[in-house]
């Protein structure tokens, strides 16, 4: 099954 | 102080509505620019991001930067008690721990004024890149909210990929697979029954439909949405509200181990 990439994998948190 | 007016309390009510069961609270940033939001689901998955410009507003004034926090389910319980076509002020003194807001219906003869309690919330701000999308698509918002709808009646996930002569929208689960291709029509008689796409290479991604039916609930705020993809990037999912600004989606994707 695919998996769930969280969002933090692509923008930082400032 | 902060003072913004809107002709329509039914804007404020739909935007509500459109983020209300993805996020439970959130901080709106006014400035001298307008409003924005920003808030992620509690997953962490999904971020929503509204833009309201000040010009869009009848009236507006912020004399200083100020974040409200807001609980939305609070918000909507108010924004219940509006008339669709009452004009909606938003407003706070410098410091409040509240925020006024109050209705007006047209003729003038019934005035609702109500003070939501703000609270305190951590400004966990994320920075989304300048993108690139190597595709786009414009679609009817409703076409979208039903494939969406109807897709996850079938399984979990969507595939969503983008060609050069439109999109398709693919499912699979326990009963079997489908898929659903919304071709390329620049063509139709109103702008907002036409489809467009806008590509520089094919962009297949697969996304939670769960998430994607959240997105859908801001149908009601235009008729027409735009999807941005670019491989292995999360997609955008914008809702433009005409004459002043947007409310975008971001989901991140689901990738095969």
């Amino acid at each position: 099954l695919p998996r769930q990439v969280a969002l933090a994998t692509y923008f930082q948190a400032h | 102080m902060f003072e913004a007016k809107l002709n329509e309390a039914s804007l404020l009510k739909k935007i509500v509505e459109a983020i209300r069961e993805l996020v439970t609270d959130a901080n709106l940033d006014c400035s001298e620019a307008g409003i924005t939001m920003q808030a992620m689901d509690s997953s962490h998955v999904s971020l929503c991001a509204l833009n309201l410009r000040s010009d869009g507003f009848d009236h507006y004034r912020c004399d200083r930067n100020l974040s409200l926090g807001l609980n939305l389910a609070n918000l909507s319980k108010i924004l219940k008690c509006a008339g669709n076509n009452d004009v909606c002020t938003l407003r706070t003194e410098d410091d409040a721990d509240t925020l006024t807001v109050t209705f007006e219906s047209p003729k003038q003869e019934r005035i609702s004024e109500f003070e939501l309690k703000l609270i305190a919330l951590d400004a966990e701000h994320l920075g989304i890149p300048d993108t690139n999308y190597k595709a786009q698509v414009r679609m009817p918002s409703a076409e979208f909210q039903r494939i969406i709808r109807d897709l996850s009646v079938i399984g979990d996930t969507c595939s969503i990929a983008v060609g050069k002569d439109g999109v398709r929208f693919g499912v699979e689960g326990d009963l079997g697979s489908g898929s659903i291709s919304v071709k390329q029509n620049t063509a139709a008689e109103k702008e907002e029954e036409r489809v467009e796409v806008h590509m520089e290479e094919p962009v297949e991604l697969t996304f939670a439909l769960r998430y994607l039916n959240f997105f859908a609930k801001a149908t009601p705020l235009g008729p027409i949405v735009a999807l941005s993809m670019s491989p292995d990037v999360p997609v955008v999912v914008e809702f433009p509200i005409e004459t002043v600004g947007y409310l975008r989606f971001y989901l991140a994707p689901k990738i095969d181990e």
